[in-house]
């Protein structure tokens, strides 16, 4: 289960897991 | 993706792959639990719901891995304007699951934009499975390509008049290195980073081939389907779960006294 933390995002229709926040971020 | 280059594990969490028959016809994106955005013309009129399997979580597509999660599709929305004012217009889908996707670190959901984005400055890539070389060669390996949004009076001159592009439509490409999407990319999400957040601003639709710089990658807009996508995910709701339980019909009630008794009398 991931670990992210919830209601961040406003443009999340994901609930309670934040959106467009990857672990691995690219350089 | 041509000039793409291998992406990896985590990188783009909410990617989708989406197989008819056992192969990889699309991409997609994760939106939440239950739903997937994808491009409409990956669901033709002829194919069956039941023939698509949805992965995610997975990277290599020969290499299904402990993140990986498979999903049947309970049903799919199609923009009502799709193919109505063009031949590929109204590119949209939205796909949602019979069973909930769990979120990891390998899965997650992708933003949608604020409807206000202003798209100038951004850092744009896109992903996906699609074919590698415009000879049709493929891989299993999801590729990356960072992609150079090309405005949209622009991208009109270059496709001149054999192919309008509607309003809804954004183009991108990386005219000097021949990066652009191709066949088996379509559906899969064009992202850009806005303060440490992806948002999800296309969707792959269609191009005129792959590899001849001058015909940029053409994507749904996903700003213009703001509204239609957010009404549906709010309204409909999740699909019927079936979960175990003990019947207790009249006819499984039967069976079961029927092989408790089978079981006395052998003691």
């Amino acid at each position: 289960v991931s670990r992210r933390h919830p209601k961040s995002q406003a443009n999340s229709l994901s609930g309670d897991v934040a959106c467009g926040q990857p672990v691995l971020q690219g350089k | 993706l041509l000039g793409g280059e291998f992406a990896r594990d985590r990188k783009w969490p909410w990617q989708v792959s989406l197989h008819y028959s056992g192969f990889h016809i699309c991409g997609g994106s994760i939106l939440s639990a239950y739903w997937v955005l994808s491009a409409a013309h990956c669901f033709d009129r002829g194919k069956k719901l039941e023939t698509y399997d949805i992965y995610v979580g997975i990277t290599n597509l020969e290499k299904a891995n402990r993140h990986t999660q498979w999903f049947e599709i309970y049903q799919v929305i199609i923009h009502p304007t799709f193919q109505m004012y063009h031949p590929i217009g109204g590119d949209v889908a939205l796909v949602q699951l019979k069973s909930a996707i769990v979120f990891s670190d390998f899965v997650l959901p992708i933003c949608l934009p604020p409807s206000d984005l202003y798209l100038i400055n951004l850092s744009c890539w896109t992903t996906g499975w699609g074919m590698i070389s415009p000879q049709g060669e493929t891989g299993n390996e999801l590729l990356e390509a960072q992609l150079p949004l090309i405005p949209r009076f622009q991208c009109q001159l270059l496709y001149g008049l054999s192919s309008y592009l509607l309003p809804e439509m954004l183009c991108a490409a990386d005219i000097k290195t021949m990066k652009n999407v191709c066949e088996g990319d379509s559906g899969s999400p064009l992202v850009c980073k806005q303060n440490q957040t992806w948002l999800q601003i296309g969707i792959v639709s269609w191009g005129r081939g792959c590899a001849q710089p001058l015909y940029p990658g053409v994507f749904a807009n996903v700003s213009y389907f703001l509204s239609w996508i957010r009404y549906h995910l709010q309204i409909i709701p999740n699909p019927p779960q079936i979960l175990p339980s003990l019947s207790s019909s009249p006819k499984n009630t039967l069976i079961i006294f029927v092989t408790i008794m089978g079981h006395l009398l052998v003691l």
